[in-house]
């Protein structure tokens, strides 16, 4: 079972290094390491993020972009370890600067050859590059209903 | 395995049976603030075999179930069915379509299927066994997850990691 | 002690359903009351809140956006009690939809003749909505500095 | 009373001293993620007052102080300071113009002053006495705090609400 684990580890650390550096940039410094090697089935998984000439001693010092980020990078390394058949994602991207929602948004489109994605979002760009869009309306209040939307006509 | 439809009816603020179709890579869902988005959210997580009425913003799992609007008076049934295409054959099953059916009566009963064939949760984990599909899983991402997985939070990492491995 | 207590309570209830209304809808319930009324100092303060047409047994079912825009009209509606000299917002906005972004903005406008606002935001309407913007910079890595900016240039 | 300008220098991520200013009553801080917007927020809430490193996202008060990038060291102190006319006699003292400052060495000494005459801690909430400034006042709004209202959690509600009454 530890070596299970540990191989497991192994290769979700290198997806990790590889999405955080897509995401932030080339070259930044990232790891995941076990807080306690000994006991690998129940020690704690430590992240260690350091974007562009930082030096933040724990990811609790990053602002709340980089921090999604960083937890983004990941929830996506353990989907490349196991594809699930599709992935939902609830407003992640609303921290996100321009320039970041790009990048995630290239990313998940990377991952649609793989999976299906279903996204909630109230961000432009997001919504500029899915394939389809449905929207949620109340127009009989408190009751939802469904509609196919033309993407020019948006909220 | 791929996701074919979603077809919702009394389940929270979805009064009348409403259809959405997956047919595409990339679906986004849009909408003004508490339109019902993060309603098919959980209708998802509930479909395939969410226990915990608190994972659903709910205090118990009658909550579940349309409480009425000003116009219509509340459901006595929540019912949420998702319908799979068993490409690759991923599914722990040999038909080609599935489709899981779940729903919650106001008296507390509770009912599963598998294209239309009463079944128990148990059936329902282990047609999902292995995929990486579960209500608590990687793949369903929300804001909320992000400081639980940055402060690791009730060891949410280790959990989330186990999922995978 | 609870005398005054109760009759600060009072004003901000009336408060919060002003602001609750002019956020939401005309019309759409909301209160505030105490959970223990015989124990005026130490009892916990409870909040209800039904936007149109809904019947949420607890705020808690609220969605996102809605829960953002009641903590807020609970917030302002102190602020209404005793304006502080100035008010900090810090990506309050980012889980609002285009509209709520545009009812929010003109509330703080409305604000702005008695205190003054500090805004950071990720959102252009917002951006438009200031009266003067600077921007953080890290040009060289890991060192903030601000510029002024020129609207038209962002982001 | 009025905000003039806030100067910060090796306070976490301003190295250098930068200083803005508050002319206008609506002012915008826009800029990338990661890029310091939070940490100006941070800065006035140190500079009046915050005692407590975890509301200022930090694990010690040292974690405060410019801890150095790919091109430069570490600096030795922060400094922040706040400048505000005393219009409407607001606050408790006769000066027209009033600037607080703080300071952190890294040897843990720290120091307050009010137009740069060294004064306690004490001195400046005297200062900010029933004007609703104070580090934990309903006036400093961040998103995280929204769950907390929603939740009542640590009962914040209540807590906020002796802030203003
Ligand atoms: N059992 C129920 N019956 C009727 N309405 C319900 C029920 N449960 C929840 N709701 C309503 O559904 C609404 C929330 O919808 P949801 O959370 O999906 O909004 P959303 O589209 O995600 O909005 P946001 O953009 O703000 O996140 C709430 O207003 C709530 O009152
Ligand atoms: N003592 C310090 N020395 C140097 N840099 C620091 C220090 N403390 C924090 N930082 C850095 O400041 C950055 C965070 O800045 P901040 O939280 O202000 O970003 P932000 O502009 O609010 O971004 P976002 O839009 O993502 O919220 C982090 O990357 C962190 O590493
Ligand atoms: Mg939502
Ligand atoms: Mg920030």
């Amino acid at each position: 079972a530890s070596e299970k684990f540990l191989d497991a580890f192994t290769r979700v650390k290198a997806n990790f290094i590889t999405v955080f550096q897509k995401l932030f940039n080339e070259g930044d410094q990232c790891d995941l390491y076990l807080e306690n090697p000994d006991d690998v089935l129940e020690s704690k998984i430590e992240v260690v993020a350091k974007p562009k000439g930082k030096k933040p001693s724990t990811i609790t010092q990053l602002s709340g972009g980089e921090k999604t980020l960083t937890a983004i990078a990941l929830l996506f390394s353990l989907y490349l370890l196991k594809p699930a058949p599709f992935c939902i994602l609830d407003e992640v991207d609303a921290p996100l600067d321009d320039n970041n929602v790009g990048k995630f948004n290239n990313m998940i489109r990377e991952f649609s050859n793989n999976s299906q994605f279903i996204i909630v979002t109230h961000n432009k760009a997001t919504m500029a590059s899915v394939d389809v869009i449905y929207g949620v309306t109340m127009a009989e209040p408190g009751v939802s209903r469904l509609v196919p939307v033309d993407f020019r006509s948006l909220e | 395995m791929r996701l074919t439809s979603l077809e919702v009816k009394g389940f929270k603020s979805f009064a009348d049976k409403t259809v959405i179709h997956f047919n595409d890579n990339m679906t986004g869902v849009v909408g003004p603030n508490g339109c019902g988005k993060s309603n098919v959210v959980d209708a998802i997580r509930w479909v395939i075999g969410e226990q915990k009425a608190r994972m659903l913003r709910s205090g118990k799992m009658e909550d579940l179930i349309f409480n009425g609007s000003k116009g219509r008076n509340a459901s006595q049934l929540a019912e949420v069915s998702l319908t799979f295409e068993n490409t690759k054959n991923q599914l722990g099953t040999e038909f080609s379509t599935v489709r899981i059916t779940r729903m919650y009566f106001r008296n507390g009963e509770s009912e599963y299927r598998i294209n239309d064939v009463p079944c128990r949760l148990k059936d329902i984990n282990n047609l999902f066994m292995d995929t990486g599909v579960s209500s608590d899983s990687y793949a369903i991402i929300e804001l909320k997850m992000i400081e639980e997985i940055i402060s690791d939070r009730e060891n949410s990492r280790r959990h989330l990691f186990e999922q995978a491995a």
